[in-house]
């Protein structure tokens, strides 16, 4: 068969005059990165299932994108992370569900699918499955960017809510630029 | 929100999906991204990934309903568009009933893509194709 391979990185009401060059360049690196490195792997041979997951962990690790690491707040101020992962020819598929302290949820998902009986598993009882898997584990400082953390104060003063305290570990506020926290503003109705 | 679908060598199609969710979400809300036919879908033929307001994927089964779409139009009428026509309906659904955010899919290893949003970084690349990077309509 020939392979084949399709990614996203978020929809968002983002107008062309949204993002500067420097952005949009950076994004395109990004996307441009994991065609490579996914092509490369499906020319050699990998299996679908180890693509999957070495990309979408490349984009976990990715501050820019709203997965893993650069993920966004909830009102209270946590990275509560969600992932799954289905494999056509089986049906077999796995799923986890408001995650905070596993690096990357798309490797618990297909450890889920691999190692349980289940498919869906959440919270508190998803991260104990981790800790039993064995799988690398982070703190919530880990995942904090300050863009994501001060476009979470602005909705949640909107919201009439108190701002939450920063996660312990966090690093000090530093500016961040306008243009992209609007972006942001926009980008967080679509996950 | 990032998605990955590949068909490998062997033919088998593998989707994938993760997400950190909506900001300032509450009471431990939870989208499309990890409900398997919402947010994620794989079969023998379709592999899908979305990303939007994971309320009406949900609500709509988005990702398996759009492969079962492709299937049902690709044997009335042949595999060529099936796949883009099920997505494009089902985008035009969403935004009918105030749901919007887009999907990308491989339908028999072809990549699909269908949004109602101006915007989806979004990139595609095959055995005998060249690579392809989007991020506007």
């Amino acid at each position: 068969n020939d392979w084949s391979i399709i990614i996203h990185g978020g929809a968002g009401v983002i107008e062309r005059g949204d993002m500067d060059a420097q952005t949009e360049a950076a994004y395109r690196a990004a996307l441009q990165s994991a065609l490579e490195q996914g092509g490369a792997m499906l020319r050699d041979g990998a299996d679908g299932i180890d693509v999957v997951e070495a990309l979408i962990q490349a984009f976990e690790d990715d501050p820019m994108f709203n997965a893993g690491r650069g993920g966004v707040f909830t009102a209270d101020g946590r990275v509560e992370m969600d992932a799954s992962v289905m494999i056509g020819s089986t049906r077999a598929a796995g799923a986890v569900a408001g995650v905070t302290s596993v690096r990357h949820p798309i490797s618990l998902a297909r450890a889920v699918m691999e190692h349980s009986p289940h498919v869906m598993l959440a919270g508190d009882g998803a991260e104990g499955f981790a800790a039993e898997r064995g799988l690398e584990l982070a703190d919530q400082a880990f995942f904090f960017t300050e863009r994501r953390w001060q476009a979470m104060e602005s909705q949640v003063q909107r919201m009439g809510l108190p701002v939450p305290p920063r996660p312990e570990g966090a690093p000090d506020p530093e500016p961040v630029n306008e243009g992209a926290l609007d972006m942001m503003e926009r980008e967080h109705r679509f996950g | 929100t990032v998605g990955v679908v590949v068909r490998d060598q062997s033919g088998v199609t593998v989707a994938g999906t993760s997400t950190g969710g909506t900001t300032a979400k509450r009471w431990g809300r939870v989208g499309d991204t990890p409900v398997i036919g919402a947010g994620t879908w794989a079969d023998e033929r379709c592999g899908l990934s979305a990303t939007g307001t994971g309320e009406y994927f949900i609500r709509f089964n988005v990702a398996a309903s759009i492969c079962r779409e492709a299937e049902y139009r690709a044997l009335q009428t042949g595999p060529e568009g099936a796949a883009q026509a099920a997505a494009d309906a089902m985008m035009d659904t969403l935004l009918a009933d105030g749901g919007d955010g887009g999907i990308v899919m491989l339908y028999l290893g072809e990549p699909v893509w269908a949004m109602n949003t101006p915007g989806m970084y979004r990139a595609s690349w095959g055995e005998g194709r060249e690579p392809y990077i989007a991020i506007y309509d």
